[in-house]
């Protein structure tokens, strides 16, 4: 328990302690508090002050939150991507629902078409919210579908497109070349698409998550971040390590398994979450 | 990474004596190397300050420089830490095997309930079933079929009923059907959702599993020692799967989860394909942790 008076160094390790174990990092950790002993140096300070010190830091950080890019005209492309098992398919079926409550024509693309009935996941999904989607040939080039889904968005003018993507590690070279194959479909069919490209980590991640941003963003210039799974215990406060390294938006956040738990990102929500 | 900090403070203390004053300073930088591969904060506490222990109670023999001492000193005791290689599981005399796997959400519980079912029958000779008893993800059953036809061992499902009379169910046909080693499958779930950890807890009273194996993403960061905790405490754990392996995640969730539960880390996932499951070994894991 923090008590007002002189900053030590016992106040200042229990303050870097909590901010590793909410996965900021060592080195982050170490500047924030570094930051707060020189912003307190030789001054007395009040205990309520040290928390709303960080808070205005850190969400100076992150920014104002941005929405989805939407499109001029005609359909917005929405590829979604990511490692294995974070969250995308279920994020996809979120999104639709949030569009489709808002009033949007929406189409889905099943671009997994690789594991386990990965398609019969989003069908089900696409069933419930009575939503079209676009498959292809069971193990078919992914690409194919993603063509197909474009050639109907356009021809039957859906607002918007959300692509789903089998899960790949960034290690994993021939499939980030077919990921860059479908983006490169993508963008011959319809110039300015993408409009967005999603890349959904997962809050229980730790470090490695820096990896999956930038190797993904190398890959298919990602644009934005969806955070899932903030309605566990992971703080997923390695979103802070990442805007190191690359200026990413989180543009929404996922608090559970059904349709309706995703949030748009509200970076004064996560900042208070994190000291909650 | 260690090996670019590790080795500049290792280098600087060629030809010296081990004292306070450079085990402070080497500890420290495993302390950051250890947070960088994500190993839990607790957990980089009580090695560190095992690992100075060690070194300082150290006789120094004449020509063995005080680097070399350390590195051997933190790889030796993270191998140990890490250990035991035992990827063995005991089966049954009288009647199925029961293997539980659970799991936070995405872990790989699925893929790896096949993986584990192929190299059970091709390289142990049993007779597995797989049980598909995750009734809240979308297609979750079919997936475990599809995996279940891919290798052409058998999937039980029973529409109707409960993930704990379900795998009741299932351990009984089981024995109707000649299996002898029977394999649960369950839905992904929180640690803090009383409610389906409660439903876990019944899953094991009806069907007694002889193993039952926490399924853990490598990448996983320091929530992994608040997950694991609650599923050892909720369910005895009997071991720990780690996937995901095949990624460049540095892993250090695997000593996270090993040291709070003290359960043995069995197996390890490095593909999504059904061959991708190999016996844990804990000097790999060790190396890969310190980068
Ligand atoms: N608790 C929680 N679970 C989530 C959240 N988002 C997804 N999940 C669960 O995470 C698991 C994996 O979700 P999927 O949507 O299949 O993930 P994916 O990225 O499409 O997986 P792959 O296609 O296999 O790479 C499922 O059990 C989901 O219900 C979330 O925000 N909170
Ligand atoms: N690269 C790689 N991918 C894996 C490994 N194990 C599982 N996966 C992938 O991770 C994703 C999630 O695997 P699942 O088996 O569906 O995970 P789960 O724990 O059953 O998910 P829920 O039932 O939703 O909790 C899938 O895309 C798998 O193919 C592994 O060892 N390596
Ligand atoms: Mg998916
Ligand atoms: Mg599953």
């Amino acid at each position: 328990q923090l008590v007002s008076g002189k900053l030590d160094d016992d106040a200042l390790e229990e303050i870097e302690a909590s901010l590793i174990q909410a996965d900021f990092g060592p080195r982050v950790a170490l500047e924030l508090t570094d930051a707060l002993r020189d912003a307190y140096k030789g001054k007395e300070f009040k205990q309520e002050e040290l928390i709303p010190f960080l808070k205005t830091r850190l969400s100076a950080i992150l920014g104002e939150p941005e929405g989805i890019r939407w499109a001029d005209s005609g359909t917005t492309v929405i590829l979604v991507t990511g490692v294995n098992g974070t969250g995308k398919t279920t994020s996809i079926a979120k999104l639709a629902k949030s569009f489709q409550l808002s009033g949007k024509k929406v189409l889905v693309a099943a671009g997994d078409t690789f594991r386990a009935a990965a398609v019969e996941q989003l069908g089900i999904w696409g069933e419930r919210l009575g939503i079209e989607m676009v498959r292809g040939e069971e193990n078919a080039d992914p690409a194919a579908v993603v063509f197909d889904a474009i050639d109907i968005a356009q021809k039957d003018e859906y607002d918007v497109l959300l692509i789903d993507t089998a899960g790949r590690l960034h290690t994993q070279t021939n499939l980030m070349n077919q990921l860059e194959k479908v983006y490169r479909v993508i963008q011959k069919r319809f110039p300015e698409a993408p409009h967005e490209v999603l890349q959904v980590l997962d809050a229980t991640t730790g470090q490695n998550a820096i990896r999956q941003a930038t190797e993904f963003k190398k890959s298919v210039n990602v644009t934005g971040l969806v955070l899932t799974k903030l309605d566990g215990t992971a703080k997923g406060g390695v979103i802070f390590p990442i805007l190191r390294e690359v200026q990413l938006p989180v543009k929404y956040i996922g608090v559970g398994e059904g349709v309706d738990d995703l949030q748009v990102f509200d970076p004064k929500k996560f900042v208070a979450a994190l000291f909650g | 990474t260690i090996t670019s900090r590790f080795t500049d403070i290792v280098a600087g203390l060629r030809g010296k004596k081990i004292t306070e004053g450079n085990v402070k300073e080497t500890v420290r930088a495993i302390r950051v190397a250890l947070l960088e591969a994500d190993v839990a904060l607790p957990v980089v506490k009580s090695f560190v300050k095992k690992v100075s222990d060690k070194a300082l109670g150290l006789e120094v023999v004449e020509g063995v420089d005080a680097g070399q001492l350390f590195v051997k000193i933190v790889q030796d005791e993270l191998t140990e830490l890490m250990g035991p290689v035992d990827p063995e599981i005991p089966f049954r005399n009288k009647g199925p095997t029961v293997i539980l796997l659970a799991g936070l959400q995405g872990s790989g519980k699925t893929t790896t309930c096949a993986k584990l079912a192929k190299l059970l029958r091709d390289k142990k000779e049993r007779r597995p079933l797989m049980v598909a008893a995750d009734l809240q993800r979308p297609a979750a059953i079919e997936q475990l079929k599809v995996l279940g036809k891919q290798l052409d061992i058998p999937v039980f499902h029973e529409p109707d009923l409960a993930p704990p009379k379900l795998c009741e169910r299932a351990v009984e046909e089981a024995q109707r059907l000649g299996c002898d080693t029977v394999l649960l499958d369950t839905a992904g779930r929180l640690h803090i959702d009383e409610a389906l950890m409660g439903e876990l807890k019944d899953v094991a009273k009806k069907t007694k599993p002889d193993q039952i194996f926490l399924v853990c993403d490598a990448m996983t960061g320091q929530d992994a020692v608040n997950s694991a905790k609650e599923f050892n405490e909720t369910l005895e754990l009997t071991g720990l799967i780690l996937t995901k392996l095949d990624g460049d995640a540095r892993g250090g969730a695997a000593l996270s989860v090993k040291h709070i539960t003290g359960k043995t880390i069995k197996f390890i996932g490095t593909g999504e394909k059904l061959d991708r499951l190999e016996p844990f070994h804990p000097d790999r894991m060790a190396s890969r942790i310190l980068g």
